[in-house]
């Protein structure tokens, strides 16, 4: 049996020899340039694919990082108007809305990678307004909240029960402007600013302790940025040279630690004049007319 | 089947572009009307 094919290449005659199967071979070919076709439009869409994605991904981090942007620039914001108009009890509620508006923005970028398709262009509108509410309901991230952090202080102070009026005498100047009831405590809570408001962002809530009814809860917000008390003004609410005994209960670690501060005005006050007295010593025509008024007065009672 | 599928792929992806894009410049008029607020 031969196994001869005739398909020998090398003989001349071999493409006479095929006359209608040729047909066939070619194709085969043009199915097999199909696929060639079809694998490069293939790749080519892979290609796309990829570029389409990395774009997609460097998209992703810039909105990301405008969005860090403008939630900062909001909350730089949101602490220029709280300055503006100090109200404490407003401080109190951003406070849970924060947290709120936190979690939703830990959802925001989900949102953006559910790789939902919206090809309706009639739902453009509707695609817009879901979008704008998206961006809007991220406001407040993490980020905002080291930002607007205010050194928030508590000091107790013995105060006596048939006192009404609040006052903690803690050698700076305050202007109450408001007073509440809450619901924790029966005693009503004064709230106050620093006499250098709105140049001075310290304020201070002040409650009778609903634990021990002898004692004056004050807490501080923010930190003074100027010195101490001015000792030629003076009103109900300060006085100078004044000492607390404060039960430190936020850093403590609620051992009930005591502390006993002094005020620093008092030593400001002394500094002060002791720079001026050896300052004036220091002058000898200072010292020659003192003397000289000194012993002209001496001379004149004297006389008299 | 292949093709088809990264095709369809393809648009998915578009469309997800697309709506980047969109978010991306909203966010940012949002930016620059806070900046003009606070200048």
């Amino acid at each position: 049996i031969s196994l001869d094919l005739n398909t020998n290449p090398f003989d001349r005659n071999f493409p006479d020899k095929l006359p209608k199967k040729e047909v066939k071979v070619s194709t085969s070919a043009d199915l097999e340039r199909k696929w060639l076709v079809k694998d490069e439009s293939a790749s080519e869409l892979r290609e796309e694919l990829n570029r389409v994605n990395s774009e997609n991904k460097k998209l992703t981090e810039m909105l990301a990082t405008v969005c860090e942007k403008y939630y900062a620039l909001h909350s730089h914001l949101e602490k220029l108007q709280s300055r503006q108009s100090p109200e404490m009890d407003q401080t109190e509620q951003p406070t849970k809305k924060r947290k709120q508006d936190t979690d939703e923005l830990l959802g925001f970028p989900i949102g953006l990678g559910s790789g939902k398709t919206e090809n309706s262009s009639s739902n453009e509108d509707h695609h817009q307004h879901e979008q704008k509410n998206q961006l809007l309901s991220c406001k407040r991230p993490v980020v905002t909240d080291s930002f607007n952090k205010a050194k928030i202080s508590t000091v107790y102070v013995p105060a006596d029960s048939s006192d009404t009026s609040l006052t903690v005498k803690d050698g700076y100047q305050w202007r109450k402007y408001g007073q509440k009831v809450t619901r924790d405590n029966p005693s009503p809570r004064a709230y106050f600013r620093c006499s250098f408001a709105p140049s001075c962002p310290v304020k201070k809530k002040v409650q009778r302790s609903a634990e021990d009814p002898s004692l004056l809860v004050a807490t501080y917000e923010g930190t003074h940025n100027h010195l101490g008390p001015n000792a030629f003004e003076g009103d109900a609410t300060s006085q100078v040279g004044s000492s607390t005994v404060t039960l430190d209960l936020v850093n403590g670690g609620g051992g009930h630690r005591l502390a006993l501060e002094k005020n620093e005005r008092g030593t400001m006050q002394d500094v002060l004049v002791q720079q001026m007295a050896s300052s004036l010593t220091k002058d000898s025509k200072f010292t020659a007319a003192l003397a000289a008024a000194i012993s002209g007065r001496l001379l004149e009672q004297s006389r008299t | 089947s292949t093709t088809s599928a990264l095709v369809d792929e393809l648009k998915r992806v578009n469309a997800e572009n697309k709506k980047l894009t969109e978010m991306l410049t909203l966010m940012c008029d949002n930016y620059n009307v806070l900046r003009k607020q606070l200048m």
